[in-house]
């Protein structure tokens, strides 16, 4: 049947008397969002960099509880928190508690691909955001991969 | 909360879920966005973003419930979403999910949902309530 997505904002007790001032940037901001999406997708790009693109661009914008939107704590701070998933490997990238993070989404994609982990939250999630801005500084090319130490072959330092 | 689902023309699927949490929620709860198989999960049969009252998602491990029909009980996208909308809490769940074949399905027990899909073969949605 070929390419499809489906995108989503808040689901609650929205009231029908909610006026157009409120209801309108959201619906325009749902098309926007779905016209990228699918552009992408007729391009060929992969579902995982759509999915991305797509909830980077609805973080970005204010009208929505996430990135730039994001409610506040009872004590008045942000705690973001995200998801991704590629359904074909079963590799999945979490974060939560972030406060410093323009758009979670992507961080989340990184803990996937650069990471062991699937979930880093709060301030290890903060610290490997900043290790990931160091590393596309421009001296990135100088940076030497971290070197992988092997785990001891006897423990069960790699287990739950 | 935001979330989006696809499948792309080879047939891969992916899901992504972003959210501030809830509002006037304490510090260092967390919710059901990051906890893979309750808001976010996807296979190789279906990916799923749900959105709603994070505890009630968790509780029903909505998105993996979903993924899971499909795979044990061969429950087409849309008969096994609506089999877990229905099971939750009536007002606490909202979900996308796309299937493998491009079936593209939005189910929610809440008054409303924020939504939007499009497939390939044309069809367009976008939508606050259920009409």
């Amino acid at each position: 049947m070929g390419w499809a997505l489906a995108l989503h904002g808040g689901a609650g007790d929205v009231p029908r008397t909610l006026p157009p001032e409120t209801r309108e940037p959201r619906l325009a901001a749902l098309r926007r969002c779905l016209d990228l999406g699918a552009a992408a997708l007729r391009d060929g790009r992969a579902a995982l960099d759509v999915v991305e693109l797509v909830v980077r661009e609805l973080e970005d914008c204010p009208h929505f509880n996430a990135g730039r939107g994001s409610v506040l704590t009872a004590d008045g701070t942000v705690e973001m928190e995200a998801c991704v998933m590629e359904g074909a490997t079963l590799r999945c990238g979490a974060v939560a508690g972030l406060s410093t993070v323009a758009n979670a989404v992507s961080l989340a994609r990184l803990v996937m691909e650069k990471t062991p982990h699937i979930y880093l939250a709060f301030d290890g999630a903060e610290a490997f955001a900043r290790e990931q801005i160091d590393y596309t500084q421009p001296m990135k090319g100088s940076q030497q991969a971290p070197q992988d130490t092997p785990a001891p072959a006897d423990d069960n330092s790699q287990t739950g | 909360t935001v979330g989006c689902v696809a499948v792309d023309a080879a047939g891969n699927l992916a899901t992504a879920t972003s959210t501030g949490g809830l509002v006037n929620k304490m510090a260092g709860r967390i919710g059901d966005t990051p906890v893979v198989g309750a808001g976010t999960y996807a296979n190789a049969l279906c990916a799923v973003s749900a959105t709603g009252k994070g505890e009630e998602i968790m509780r029903h491990t909505v998105a993996r419930d979903v993924a899971a029909l499909m795979e044990h009980r061969g429950l087409r996208l849309r008969d096994a979403a609506a089999r877990v909308v229905a099971g939750a809490p009536r007002g606490a769940v909202g979900l996308v999910a796309v299937s493998r074949t491009g079936e593209v399905c939005m189910a929610h027990n809440t008054t409303a949902m924020f939504r939007a899909c499009a497939t390939e073969a044309g069809h367009e949605e976008v939508g606050i309530w259920t009409d």
